[in-house]
């Protein structure tokens, strides 16, 4: 960044890119009795263990905004048809068979953390997603399908502190609200099946295992399943650390010790790193809204304004209100009623005037060609959340960046506005 | 639903307060 104003950003149009070395946050990740953090990079990114010798081949942008799509139909879907109802029982371990009555979410959910599985402890990266409630990574013998992964793939047979859950567990009953999929049985021993919006699947044991965040904080008994079909998106990563608000989360699991508080930073590009913390972080620069009620599987927000370069738009309280919104850490490109996004596109051109446009990039319709600008303007963004909370995006937040010639505005209108 | 995504929360810290029930956003959270 070159200078800002209270309106608008100016940059050097090469930062819009990451750079081919990993440069890690100036940010001390202190841990002590209240708080443990762990270091968040991009999946995809030169920070990642698993882009080192790129033996799994990172999406086109083309496929990661698809893949986004997916995710939000597969929001939308979640919302519309709560977990609760249950379904038919799942085929396990001899099919790939589930049902696929809503979706999960997984898409292109980005960014990753290692944590310890085991004892004696085993590194894994998951992909965090604060809009998944299992934690879940793939396990040996892979009785069906493993998908490549990075890492070493888990063997509970060489852990100590591994145990299975009997399918009389009430705990095993409860996998149906955590993944919209009733439980299935195998020897006694539980099965869960989790099948995502774009078609990704994990079916495998749900059991028991000490997860260690960092050698400070271990927890021994975290429920987990222990995958043995896996199929679909995964992009090298050894599973998922589910943040969600359910029971069986990470989250809830770790309350007597954490208290359901959590904070994390996504870094300003894929190669430089940012932080995800458990427990109590100093709030004192922070402006809070409340969580909203849209649905008890999300952290719902209430959207209720956006500003550009300065100027509140004019769209009515009731473009927000009448679908209601969420944060997720696994959606890329943020989703907006179609009036508001209108709004919000056709001030951000008339400010962006002087730039030739391009064109779209598959939902990215305000897309700029670059090629011959060294520095540019780019209008600040602000959204408004209940409470009166006003946040303004960081400059990093406003552009979806595919090649110099090709830079989209990074938010996309929803197809009707009760979505 | 309107989604806030990851893009937009891009350096900044964001806080889930479950027993408060609110979410907090502090800007220049990685640095």
């Amino acid at each position: 960044k070159i200078a800002e104003n209270h309106h608008s950003h100016t940059i050097e149009a090469s930062s819009l890119f990451p750079s081919t070395s990993c440069k890690s946050s100036t940010k001390i990740l202190s841990n002590n009795d209240n708080k443990t953090s762990l270091k968040v990079v991009h999946k995809h990114g030169p920070c990642s263990k698993l882009n080192q010798e790129k033996t799994i081949a990172a999406p086109t942008d083309t496929e990661i905004l698809l893949q986004d799509q997916s995710r939000v139909k597969s929001i939308h879907s979640r919302l519309s048809n709560p977990k609760t109802s249950g379904g038919n029982d799942v085929k396990v371990i001899d099919s790939t068979t589930i049902p696929a009555k809503d979706g999960n979410v997984i898409g292109s959910a980005s960014y990753i953390v290692t944590v310890g599985l085991g004892t004696p402890q085993k590194e894994l990266s998951l992909i965090f997603d604060t809009a998944s409630d299992i934690t879940w990574t793939q396990c040996k013998p892979c009785a069906i399908s493993c998908y490549d992964q990075k890492e070493q793939i888990f063997d509970p047979s060489q852990s100590t502190s591994y145990t299975n859950i009997s399918c009389s567990s009430s705990i095993c009953s409860s996998l149906t609200s955590a993944t919209g999929t009733p439980p299935g049985c195998v020897s006694s021993t539980c099965v869960y099946a989790i099948q995502y919006g774009d078609g990704s699947f994990t079916i495998g044991f749900f059991g028991t295992e000490k997860l260690t965040l960092t050698p400070t904080d271990a927890f021994n008994n975290i429920y987990f399943g222990c995958g043995q079909n896996n199929q679909g998106l995964f992009g090298g990563s050894a599973g998922i650390l589910g943040l969600g608000r359910d029971k069986l989360s990470f989250v809830s699991q770790t309350a007597h010790k954490y208290n359901k508080i959590f904070s994390y930073c996504l870094p300003s590009s894929s190669s430089s790193t940012g932080f995800l913390t458990f427990g109590c972080s100093d709030t004192k620069n922070a402006k809070f809204t409340p969580l909203s009620t849209i649905s008890a599987g999300f952290y719902g927000l209430d959207f209720t304004g956006i500003s550009v370069g300065g100027t509140k738009l004019a769209i009515s309280a009731s473009v927000f209100s009448t679908a209601g919104g969420l944060i997720d850490s696994g959606t890329v490109i943020t989703r907006l009623p179609p009036a508001a996004y209108s709004a919000l596109r056709a001030s951000f051109r008339k400010l962006m005037s002087k730039y030739p446009m391009t064109k779209a990039l598959s939902i990215l319709d305000t897309c700029y060609d670059f090629s011959n600008y060294s520095t540019i303007s780019v209008p600040k963004i602000g959204f408004f959340f209940s409470g009166g909370v006003e946040v303004d995006i960081d400059v990093s937040g406003v552009f979806f960046a595919s090649s110099i010639s090709q830079v989209c505005l990074a938010f996309a209108g929803n197809k009707n506005a009760t979505d | 639903v309107s989604i806030f995504g990851n893009v937009q929360q891009k350096t900044l810290e964001v806080f889930y307060d479950g027993p408060a029930g609110k979410v907090g956003f502090a800007s220049g959270g990685c640095s």
